[in-house]
């Protein structure tokens, strides 16, 4: 059972905080405000206060025995540092901190943080393209220039099997799975992992993957 | 070329203006607070100060005229709400609003906005799966317990080539591509769109696709 602590309570730290709780997991949080503590408290397996600056404060709360710690301090940038620099000092193996800027960024990772994420940035930059791509209803980019889409079954493959449609060879993009509508309106589409003898159908919708250039021709081949 | 207008320039705001911008989109923003104002001017097309609370700010600034809005004022819950509704009513046909919490994104969807992104949540969730996986170096969850993932290259694929691994087959995953250290190792790994006759390397990490269960059996048989 991993053992997790968590710096500091804002929106990305408590929904952090709640995913691993939710998924079984030991979370120890830190937080300077007395009341995010306490509102923390029941989701948690320990919630203490205190200021994660002064290296005794996260001794005490027992954060030299997590395997990971997540710096999940945003505007106060000067302490998110301090916070990192203390928990390598610790010995964690593994820390992750949250970055609110390029240059919070490379500080960080100057430190000693193993892992920096940009929430604000990372949504942002996959929103502006799945802002300005010509159909994909939504576009994850896992690497520069390659992505996994979500895209409109094209007029084309109607009736075909992944198959028949040999989409791989025609268009150059692997076919994941298929979003297809539930028979009740009410409920979110199901998700139908790709085989070749799933036939498509009206209003399906492909999650496909491939470079961005042919994920776009398949969208608009309509 | 999209016209796409911002409403609020503060980490979300920035990165996506900067983002589109980039793109070659056709950016407008408006902002509160004229520094920042000024400062984004010289990346977007048009920066304008004002109040995106009254519609008339808005139409000054020519929003009716953006096929998408972005709201992307947070803390001032009121303010995003507001904006939301001025927007709806302006007529434009897609309005996207970022949300600070369950309860923010509820009452946006009620008052029209078409999407609602949850950046904090979204990357708090997405790093949550991947702290607790057992190997996985980085998980993107696309629906309920199905993921792209980056896994080690298990120890008995190392020189086979991914036809003869027949992953699939024997896991019932797809590899999508294999990352593989770069020669210089200041530069990053490179992409490798899997084809069945890349041999796998030692070193080499797969990005994978596939139910997580099936994936952490690939990860955990190292
Ligand atoms: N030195 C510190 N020790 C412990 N907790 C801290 C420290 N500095 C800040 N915090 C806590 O970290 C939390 C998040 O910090 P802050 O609000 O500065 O970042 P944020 O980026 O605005 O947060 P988010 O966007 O995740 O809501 C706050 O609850 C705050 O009390
Ligand atoms: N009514 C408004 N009209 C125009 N701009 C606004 C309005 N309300 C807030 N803003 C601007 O929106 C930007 C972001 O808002 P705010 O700082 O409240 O959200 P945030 O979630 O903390 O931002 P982020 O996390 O993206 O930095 C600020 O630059 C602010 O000036």
């Amino acid at each position: 059972m991993k053992r997790i602590g968590i710096i500091g309570a804002g929106r990305f730290g408590q929904s952090l905080a709640g995913s691993l709780a939710e998924k079984g997991a030991e979370v120890l949080l830190i937080d300077q405000n007395r009341e995010t503590v306490q509102e923390m408290s029941e989701y948690v397996t320990k919630a203490v206060q205190g200021d994660a600056t002064n290296p005794r404060a996260l001794t005490d709360a027992g954060f030299q025995d997590c395997d990971t710690v997540v710096v999940a301090i945003g505007s106060n940038v000067e302490g998110s540092i301090m916070a990192t620099v203390n928990c390598k000092e610790l010995g964690i193996p593994t820390v992750v901190a949250k970055a609110v800027s390029d240059m919070h960024g490379k500080v960080l990772k100057r430190v000693g943080a193993d892992i920096v994420v940009y929430p604000n940035k990372d949504r942002a930059t996959r929103l502006a393209r799945s802002l300005l791509a010509r159909n994909p209803i939504d576009l994850f980019e896992i690497a520069d220039g390659v992505s996994v889409a979500e895209v409109a079954a094209p007029e084309f493959l109607i009736d075909k099997t992944l198959a028949e449609a040999a989409v791989r060879q025609k268009y150059g993009v692997t076919v994941l799975a298929i979003r297809r509508l539930a028979d009740d309106p009410r409920l979110p589409r199901q998700l139908i992992i790709a085989n070749g003898d799933d036939k498509i159908q009206r209003e399906d919708r492909l999650l496909v993957f491939g470079v961005d250039k042919k994920i776009d021709d398949l969208a608009h081949d309509n």
